[in-house]
């Protein structure tokens, strides 16, 4: 099973805006 | 500026490149901050450490300019994953290669720094097997420059490589492989159109693509082997795309 990527969730899932 | 006959899919593609001059001072700041732990230090190991802290840095500009792009957008999170844990080593690679591309200088390197080093001294401060692998480097960068490959092609190439329908378990496997389609359609008919001297260019830049791959997959070896032997900087997005993809 591929280990989850913490940091690149954490990249694509923020919200730029705030 | 809109140019007659330009794919309008190609300049999106391009509008999406981002300014070089603002990732390479993002970076330097960055790696200025750093230095800090490993100052005064000057052997192959350091020399190696700084280059994976300049390819650890230019992987988070990598995903920032993925998710400037409006198809890259209207995926789910997990399929973006995917998507970059396919291909993160190939745009690191194509990355630095475009890069010396444009520089246009057989014997010297550009740095995502913007520092210019003479090659002699950088196959000089690295291990044999990352002297060869910067060699091949500089010799596919070589060949593109022959083919007289353009911002525009660049701009559509890194797309062909991140939306790659191959990618196994992908939740909307159909929209990844329509934007591969668009993108090189629009590459096929610009190229016809601004080299229309140059019929087979097409053709000819998809071919390197096939030696990024094997490339970056050298590259990751070489960094998998490095990592185990602990000289590879650690806490970083480099390390946890390597662990994701080889986990």
């Amino acid at each position: 099973k591929k280990k989850d990527n913490a940091l690149l969730r954490y990249l694509l899932d923020k919200d730029d805006t705030v | 500026p809109q140019l007659p006959g330009l794919p309008p899919l190609v300049l999106e593609l391009l509008g999406c490149d981002q300014d070089e001059l603002m990732v390479q001072n993002k970076i330097i700041a960055h790696l200025q901050q750093e230095q800090g732990c490993s100052r005064g230090r000057h052997d192959k190991s350091s020399t190696f450490s700084q280059m994976c802290r300049m390819a650890d840095q230019t992987l988070f500009s990598i995903v920032e300019w993925a998710r400037s792009c409006a198809f890259f957008k209207e995926l789910k999170v997990g399929d973006q994953m995917k998507l970059l844990h396919n291909c993160w080593s190939e745009l690191l690679v194509l990355d630095h290669i475009f890069r010396q591309v444009l520089h246009a200088k057989e014997d010297s390197i550009l740095l995502v720094t913007g520092q210019e080093i003479k090659l002699p001294l950088i196959l000089d401060e690295v291990d044999a097997t990352l002297s060869s692998l910067v060699q091949k480097g500089q010799n596919l960068a070589m060949r593109l420059h022959t083919l007289q490959v353009d911002r525009r092609e660049i701009a559509c190439l890194k797309f062909i490589v991140l939306f790659n329908p191959n990618v196994k378990m992908l939740e909307n496997q159909a929209f990844v492989e329509g934007v591969q389609e668009q993108v090189n359609g629009a590459l096929l008919e610009y190229t016809l159109t601004t080299y229309p001297q140059f019929q087979e260019k097409f053709s000819q830049l998809l071919v390197p693509l096939t030696e990024v791959r094997s490339l970056s997959m050298q590259a990751e070896d070489y960094l998998c082997y490095m990592n185990l032997s602990g000289e590879v900087p650690c806490n970083n997005l480099l390390i946890e795309m390597l662990h994701a993809k080889r986990a």
